[in-house]
């Protein structure tokens, strides 16, 4: 059987937020070393991986591992009737058609469980290979939200470059053109706060708007993300959910026709 | 400007 155990809702709840536009459905995929999912959008252009390893749960338990098809809707719905304090259960039986969802008030005075039907998914794995990327940039998600969010209201796409300099956004349309840079910045006091750069070498890769304001739902997961830049190749878009684990959104680029 | 598919960088594992 399987079963796992999160002390506070909230996390699963901004997660599957964070996922369901994206992604309609997918496949947990559950091992003893944790949960994984890998689904890409309807359009096939991103990819978004998930990672929570076991450790990260006040209790993991896989006796079997396990494909759980889930269609993310369905079970937003069913999150939404999770208080944000409460510890969540996740459980299924062995090649279990369902998967249980048992929700217990911090006071343990109200608990509640519900049946999520499983799908059955056909899904390409994908293997996504370590690398180094030509840049790292880390910063504050709520800044990365806000420059993605303002820039599509000038643009479609946005071209993001990274040098020396800085890290640089710039759109245009039909009302004109934007550029927003950020520097390196590691003087707030709190690491939050700040922006790292970490470049090997300038890189700069042309994206759909729509996909990194998508991502940005994430935001509220986490106050720091990763962006990872190489040229010709899909940005990576990385949260991190504690010591729970991460969740990365892969775009592939614009190029030239 | 045309963008490929994802899986056109990550093969299949």
């Amino acid at each position: 059987m399987f079963e796992a155990r999160l002390p506070q809702a909230a996390v699963l709840k901004k997660l599957v937020e964070a996922l369901k536009e994206l992604v309609t459905e997918g496949n947990f995929d559950v091992s003893p070393s944790g949960i994984s999912l890998q689904a890409m959008d309807s359009s096939h252009v991103c990819l978004v991986t998930l990672q929570l390893n076991d450790d990260g749960f006040e209790h993991f338990r896989c006796d079997r591992n396990m494909s759980m098809g889930i269609h993310f809707g369905n079970l937003s719905k069913i999150l939404k009737c999770a208080g944000n304090e409460d510890t969540i259960t996740l459980k299924a039986e062995d090649n279990a058609d369902q998967l249980t969802l048992m929700f217990e008030s911090a006071n343990q005075d109200r608990i509640s469980d519900f049946d999520l039907k499983l799908m059955s998914i056909e899904s390409e794995h994908l293997g996504i290979p370590d690398q180094d990327y030509s840049a790292e940039v880390k910063m504050p998600s709520a800044e990365y939200q806000r420059i993605v969010r303002d820039l599509t209201s000038m643009g479609d796409t946005v071209l993001v470059s990274a040098t020396k300099e800085g890290i640089k956004f710039s759109t245009s349309g039909d009302i004109g053109t934007a550029n927003i840079t950020l520097r390196h910045n590691t003087t707030p006091e709190k690491e939050d706060e700040q922006t790292h750069i970490d470049l090997k070498e300038p890189v700069a890769l042309t994206f759909a708007l729509r996909y990194l304001n998508n991502f940005a739902k994430a935001t509220p997961l986490t106050p720091q993300v990763k962006l990872s830049l190489t040229k010709d190749l899909p940005v990576v878009v990385e949260y991190k959910v504690g010591e729970l684990g991460q969740v990365r959104f892969f775009l592939a680029p614009k190029i030239d026709d | 400007m045309k963008q490929k598919p994802i899986s056109a960088f990550f093969g299949a594992s």
